[in-house]
């Protein structure tokens, strides 16, 4: 067999930065998400007028660790739910049996070398639960698709939907200290503790944040 | 879009000189989101002396870039020749792009824009 044609000066480079495969293109029904807007935007203004690993402020800014969630970490990455064009409609259903959702994150182009520092899962819910509440809250529940009863990796409490609900998940649907999984597939339900209509999930997102240790080089660096 | 170094060629005194590096001339344009480009800057200049041994508050020099100019001043000839104008100083940038899976994705990179640079 032939060994594979090296890579041209462009990939060449895009491999040092980070990237296995030349990236093709922005897809044309994906819109960038306020989040990633928001933390570029905060990133971009404390690097242009801070210089070098200082804030406006004078305080130093601490790399590799992105600073508006709290982690380390230099890739932050939002990844959508690939398990919304399978789901079938939600039936109106009673209180107490309400449905289960099957989330699904595609998370293949995370290297093996990337530590995880937070899995954060970001739902919306259809605006007429949203809006209209529930007196005792809700309950949401997270576990791996096809487990069993009793499986469930997190349970948490949820006061309202008018929000976007958020749950972390490392630690839960992945060990701390592991890598990513390529691909991760979920279970989700959301029932109101009193008696109520059930919750319609409208969006499911992954927040992403790694640390590519090749990529920081206070971390990269040997000590002489 | 590149400062033109001093007389055409790497002349006058080692120090940053501007370099706007575009997403589109490279041809990332489909894919990075922001920033459309970045100041990147690129180091050019004689490091002979006295520019070897730094402007007050500039980047010092590194003792063997001194005695590389020191040598050079004494032995033009020397094969050797003057040391290096290279970036001494670098600061980061973050990225926001569409990776192959779709996501979107923002990433730091360190050491992106040269802020001062130095003879070694």
């Amino acid at each position: 067999a032939r060994a594979p044609a090296p890579p041209g000066p462009a990939a060449a480079l895009l491999q040092a930065l980070g990237f296995p495969d030349v990236p093709r293109g922005a897809p044309k029904s994906r819109p960038v998400p306020p989040v990633m807007w928001r933390l570029f935007r905060r990133r971009d203004h404390q690097e242009a007028r801070a210089g070098p690993r200082r804030t406006p402020l004078g305080a130093t800014l601490r790399p590799c660790h992105v600073e508006e969630l709290g982690v380390a970490g230099n890739i932050v990455r939002h990844v959508p739910d690939r398990g919304a064009a399978a789901r079938p409609p939600e039936p109106a259903s009673a209180a107490g049996q309400c449905p289960e959702w099957t989330v699904v994150f595609d998370l293949s182009a995370v290297e093996p070398a990337e530590r995880p520092s937070q899995a954060r899962l970001e739902l919306r819910f259809a605006a007429a639960e949203a809006t209209a509440g529930t007196a005792g809250g809700w309950e949401l529940s997270v576990a791996p698709a096809g487990a069993g009863p009793g499986q469930v990796v997190l349970r948490q409490s949820v006061p309202a939907l008018g929000m976007p609900v958020r749950a972390e998940l490392l630690g839960a649907a992945w060990a701390r200290n592991a890598s990513a999984p390529r691909r991760l597939r979920l279970t989700l339900t959301m029932r109101p503790r009193a008696p109520a209509a059930c919750a319609s999930l409208a969006e499911a997102s992954l927040l992403l944040v790694t640390l590519d240790p090749r990529l920081c080089h206070p971390l990269a660096r040997p000590r002489r | 879009e590149a400062e033109p170094a001093v007389g055409g060629g790497p002349g006058g005194a080692c120090r940053a000189r501007r370099l706007y590096v575009s997403f589109r001339e490279v041809g990332w344009h489909r894919w990075v989101i922001a920033p459309r480009g970045f100041l990147a800057n690129y180091c050019q200049g004689k490091c002979g002396l006295p520019a070897a041994l730094s402007e007050p508050g500039g980047t010092p020099a590194l003792n063997h870039a001194v005695l590389r100019a020191l040598m050079h001043a004494a032995a033009p000839s020397a094969a050797a020749g003057l040391p290096c104008c290279v970036p001494a100083r670098l600061s980061p940038i973050s990225v926001l792009f569409f990776d192959n899976s779709d996501n979107v994705v923002l990433r730091h990179y360190e050491d992106m824009v040269v802020d001062e640079c130095g003879c070694r």
